[in-house]
């Protein structure tokens, strides 16, 4: 691979993480101020007793401007434009939603085990009426853990890129374009832990998570058709196009 | 196909 120098690594970091910090949705600060508003009893009910599609209905359209960041944050990373129009969208259709279980993390409180969704902190509870526990227990595990790396802001735009820049995507039409992006994102992510003094083994857990992400984006599929099967016309009529474009 | 996303992608960055 070509050596690129400290400068140029250092110069990468930075346009990365202004891309992520334009298009995060919530500022940490934003986050910090909101982190005592958890829902009420009678408001989690409420959620909990919302008809299935009503409550499916609302988590994609959340989902939905979620991914609308995603896409500002992709056409941001240098690169990311160059590459041909199938690959933008194989990338986007396939790691979207991967970055945003990455960004959970910065929504998400450990300590009460709740994320912002809606206006406010939901614990797991909230999310009953879809009908899918074992998913939501599954990203809010996932969240936990993500946060327990106690990412810097930096660290996780780095890492949000690399997901997003997955060179192992299929329908990928010119892959090596993308690895060449990838191994760019994955120095500066190197760079960046080794700047921040980071231990030896972060770079070998957040590659686990690679996986981990892959598991829980192929189950939400799994969970879609399953909706779908059930409710072909709510998700053909009701649900935000953009969702169907991706998951659909 | 991809409408939507095609249209994300072909507005400017604001």
């Amino acid at each position: 691979s070509p050596t690129v120098s400290m400068a140029e690594l250092d110069h990468q970091v930075q346009l990365i993480s202004k891309s992520h910090l334009e298009t995060c949705q919530y500022l940490r600060e934003e986050l910090q101020q909101m982190s005592w508003q958890n829902f009420l009893q009678d408001e989690v009910e409420s959620y909990q007793s919302k008809p299935r599609e009503v409550m499916w209905q609302l988590c994609a359209v959340k989902i939905t401007e979620a991914i609308q960041y995603v896409v500002e944050f992709a056409k941001r990373i240098d690169g990311f434009m160059d590459l041909c129009q199938n690959d933008q969208i194989v990338l986007l259709k396939a790691g979207s939603l991967e970055v945003i279980f990455v960004r959970m993390c910065r929504m998400f409180d450990s300590q009460n085990n709740t994320v912002f969704f809606d206006g406010k902190f939901a614990g797991p509870d909230v999310f009953r009426a879809l009908g899918c526990d074992d998913l939501i227990s599954s990203v809010f595990d996932f969240a936990k853990s993500m946060c327990s790396l106690h990412l810097s802001e930096d660290e996780l735009a780095l890492f949000s890129a690399f997901v997003l820049l997955s060179a192992d995507r299929s329908w990928l039409q010119e892959k090596l374009q993308v690895e060449k992006l990838q191994q760019k994102t994955q120095l500066a992510l190197q760079h960046v832990l080794q700047k921040n003094q980071r231990e030896d083994g972060l770079l070998h857990k957040l590659r686990c998570k690679v996986s981990a992400l892959r598991s829980l984006c192929s189950r939400h599929t799994e969970k879609l058709s399953a909706f779908r099967a059930v409710y072909p016309d709510i998700v053909g009529t009701h649900f935000p196009p953009l969702y169907k474009e991706l998951f659909g | 196909k991809h409408k939507i996303l095609h249209q994300l992608l072909q507005n400017s960055t604001s």
